[in-house]
């Protein structure tokens, strides 16, 4: 039975996506089977797993879009919606920038919360762990994540506004448990784009490590410019650079992860 | 009569909130009335000016969601909407965590993409510049930005995730000039956060170039971390360190800013 882990915090740029595609990537290559969904409308975890955003609308093939505005008794086979990667035990469902409608659809649908969730239980069987990329924001999109989730992964870049915001993600994670999913929990705080030589980026991490404690990441992923490069390439770091610091950090926090998980 | 320019990129993290602050400052101590309007939910223009996000919670006092949930008519003063700050020429009109429903709720209310519209209007005589920082994403929100505003100033980051989206962002702001707002333009594109000892930063902003030409304005942003430091101070980078490189590039900027628009 898959566990499923939402990647999320709305402030924007703190390295959700760039967890996304490179932790699920390393514990692909753990020979664990996973599959990542991208529900930011973006597409970023689209296009830097190789897949051609371009092709995806011009084909007018499926994504998570198609999925989240058909009801699941609609659905045999999940087959269309799910591509290949270049790596063998990693699938994705892409992404598209019609998914910026999608809130303002859902807004009046009945159930528009649970419209990912009724999806994803029917394919939790034949992975090990689906990881979900959310959007920089607590709207409608990153609601139907938590729902859908087991736990949420928090990546956050040790600055100011970032642990600023925190109170608010933590706020909603509260509401959702209470409301729509008692069993959603945090599955751990990540530090990312850490710069030791700052002095705001410790102040912000010995923040974070007082607040949360244990559920903090012993690896922290250091700033390292080739994991801003391997998207441009449609790869993973694995696949781009395998001795670079950024491959290095993200195949720590797969065993971390699994052992975390009682998986390694 | 006031120009209004979003500023705005649905890319997160790409220093939105710190050209709304920081340029709205330094225009500001160039002696033109400037008002700078935060309409993203998590409210980082509010308290990089010094406002207190807490106790505007616990008094309940009005932000930018209590105005667009109100008609026009049923306003007579906008001064308790509007807060000064440190410095004497600008104001600011807070944002507040609530604002992440007003998506939802403003779904299905008539007019729903002219809430901010009705009421800039009334404000465009009192203030030489009206700035509002946009939250990352292009859904209702930022929509009513658009259709409030002269022209949209777009910071990027030069990153290839940051450069991928640009064409997300033009198509709706194409599509708002088509339907909604007929006299929106580009105010200029802003690079940000650059650093020239990076290859991939030169490259991003050389195709940048190549692909909006003078639109991309001479002064670029450098990575400086007093910018990063100065929100937790509460002020602007020209009251926190008016000697670093970056108060000396967005005073640059807001110079050039003001030569655009044939005012300095
Ligand atoms: N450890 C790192 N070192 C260097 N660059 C990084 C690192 N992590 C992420 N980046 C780069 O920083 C930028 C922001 O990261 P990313 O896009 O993953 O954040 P995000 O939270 O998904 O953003 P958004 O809020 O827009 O979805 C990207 O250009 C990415 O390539
Ligand atoms: N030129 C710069 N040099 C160094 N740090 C910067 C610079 N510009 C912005 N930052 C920092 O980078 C982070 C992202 O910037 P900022 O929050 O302004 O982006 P944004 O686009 O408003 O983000 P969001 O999408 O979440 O609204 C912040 O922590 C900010 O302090
Ligand atoms: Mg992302
Ligand atoms: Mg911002």
């Amino acid at each position: 039975m898959g566990k499923v882990v939402s990647i999320a915090n709305q402030k924007g740029g703190v390295g959700k996506t760039t967890t996304a595609i490179n932790l699920s990537a390393c514990i692909s290559a753990l020979e664990k089977k996973v599959l990542v969904i991208d529900i930011d409308p973006q597409a970023n975890t689209t296009s830097g797993l190789g897949l051609n955003k371009k092709e995806i609308k011009e084909n007018n093939e499926p994504t998570i879009y198609d999925l989240l505005l058909t009801d699941e008794e609609d659905i045999e086979d999940y087959s269309p919606y799910i591509r290949k990667t270049k790596l063998k035990y990693l699938d994705v469902i892409p992404s598209e920038s019609d998914l910026a409608g999608a809130e303002i659809e859902l807004a009046s649908v009945f159930g528009r919360e649970m419209k990912l969730k009724i999806h994803i239980d029917r394919l939790k069987d034949i992975y090990d762990y689906i990881f979900i990329d959310c959007p920089p924001s607590l709207g409608l999109l990153t609601v139907n994540s938590f729902v859908a989730s087991d736990s949420v992964l928090i990546p956050i870049q040790t600055e100011y506004f970032a642990l600023e915001g925190l109170a608010d993600l933590l706020n909603t994670i509260k509401i959702i448990q209470k409301r729509l999913n008692k069993k959603l929990t945090i599955e751990g705080i990540l530090l990312t784009m850490f710069d030791s030589r700052v002095k705001l980026a410790k102040q912000v991490a010995n923040e974070i490590k007082e607040w949360f404690g244990d559920k903090v990441y012993n690896t922290i992923i250091p700033k390292n410019v080739r994991l801003a490069e391997a998207p441009s390439h449609g790869k993973p770091i694995i696949l781009y650079d395998i001795l670079s610091t950024g491959a290095e950090s993200y195949m720590k926090l797969a065993k971390e992860f699994l052992r975390r998980n009682r998986d390694y």
